[in-house]
């Protein structure tokens, strides 16, 4: 009755777009906010 | 049509293996704290998004049963579209039946560059869009867990360790006691913060504030005056919308210590500051809200459990 799922420590999407070069266009186009996931009203 | 707001984090990193369906399809999901839906990508899915990543095909399982009910999940920067059914999830070796979940039929283009296809939440049922049973809660009612209520180490490194506990707490990942935090809120995993200070002085939270523990967000998030407060103690300056350190003076930085139900959760600079390809960056970031957020910087530090029997939250330090 107890189970361990492991977890992959995975290249963030941040990491995987600064490869890329595109980091800084999404983060204009796609402006994020954690509190959003919150609060809609920051949405 | 049920909507959940979620998380578009470009900073989230750790993700776990599930499959659904009979015989299984395999998923990289992230356990995320701060909701409570299901859902993966689709083969109704044309979106970048979505073709980056691995779909279910529901004619595959013959396990699946449609709902019916369309699910709309809404991120920062646009939305999660798609349908309801029911099927069998396995998670770690449980087999959970007749899980409801979210099939998605168009992802924000954000999604495309996650790693994660899609995202499990581990929050509280009322939270969860279109009245959908969390994963967690069939666990229980199908009395897969000894214990209800579940736990999280994250490791700082990147090729093994992290790990999520269904029904149970393992004393390998943790030293010290563990302290006990009621829930302010059975919603969220929400508690009381006391204070934060540096070197012994008030900077932030003075008099009490509410933080939701949670594995989908990175950073520590808070109001914009406190987070202002604690990267010009330690000494962060801001660039193009980014809090940055000098990579050189971490060693230098003081320790960052919240107060919960009069413990010490202290972070050392090499906790709060993360390193990438333009920098290093400070781990605490402004929500804007007077709301705080203890995310992944957070929870690598402490071991988190998430007690539904009791509705509470331990933490401990990670060992």
């Amino acid at each position: 009755c107890l189970v361990q799922v492991p977890l992959e420590k995975g290249k963030t999407a941040r990491e995987i777009l600064e490869e890329q070069g595109l980091w800084e266009e999404y983060r204009l186009k796609y402006p994020y906010n954690p509190m959003v996931k919150f609060d809609n009203s920051f949405a | 049509v049920g909507t959940q707001s979620m998380t578009n984090d470009a900073d989230l990193a750790y993700f776990g293996i599930i499959s659904i369906g009979t015989p299984p399809q395999s998923f990289k999901v992230v356990f995320d704290t701060g909701s409570s839906n299901l859902w993966v990508p689709s083969i109704y899915c044309s979106s970048p998004a979505c073709n980056n990543h691995d779909k279910f095909n529901p004619s595959l399982s013959s396990t699946y049963r449609q709902n019916g009910a369309s699910l709309r999940i809404q991120y920062g920067t646009g939305s999660m579209i798609g349908f309801l059914g029911y099927d069998t999830v396995t998670v770690g070796g449980f087999a959970v039946q007749n899980q409801i979940f979210g099939l998605s039929t168009s992802e924000a283009p954000f999604m495309q560059y996650m790693r994660a296809d899609g995202i499990l939440g581990l929050a509280y049922p009322r939270l969860s869009a279109s009245g959908a049973t969390p994963v967690f809660d069939n666990m229980m009612k199908q009395g897969l867990v000894s214990q209800d209520l579940f736990s999280v180490y994250l490791s700082s490194n990147s090729n093994s360790g992290s790990v999520v506990t269904f029904g149970g707490i393992d004393p390998n990942h943790y030293s010290g006691s563990i302290t006990w935090i009621p829930l302010s809120s059975e919603l969220y995993w929400q508690i009381t913060v006391d204070s934060v200070t540096v070197n012994g002085q008030v900077v932030a939270c003075n008099g009490g504030c509410q933080a939701i523990v949670d594995t989908g967000t990175s950073l520590i998030v808070g109001p914009q005056s406190s987070i202002s407060n604690i990267n010009q103690v330690v000494g962060a300056y801001s660039q193009n919308g980014n809090d940055m350190v000098s990579c050189n003076n971490i060693g230098q930085m003081p320790d960052v210590t919240f107060h919960i139900q009069g413990q010490e959760f202290t972070l050392p600079s090499s906790a709060y500051i993360r390193q990438s390809y333009y920098g290093c960056h400070s781990g605490f970031g402004n929500g804007g809200s007077s709301l705080w957020i203890l995310g992944d910087v957070f929870i690598r530090q402490y071991y988190s459990i998430f007690d539904r029997g009791q509705n509470r939250v331990g933490l401990a330090r990670a060992a």
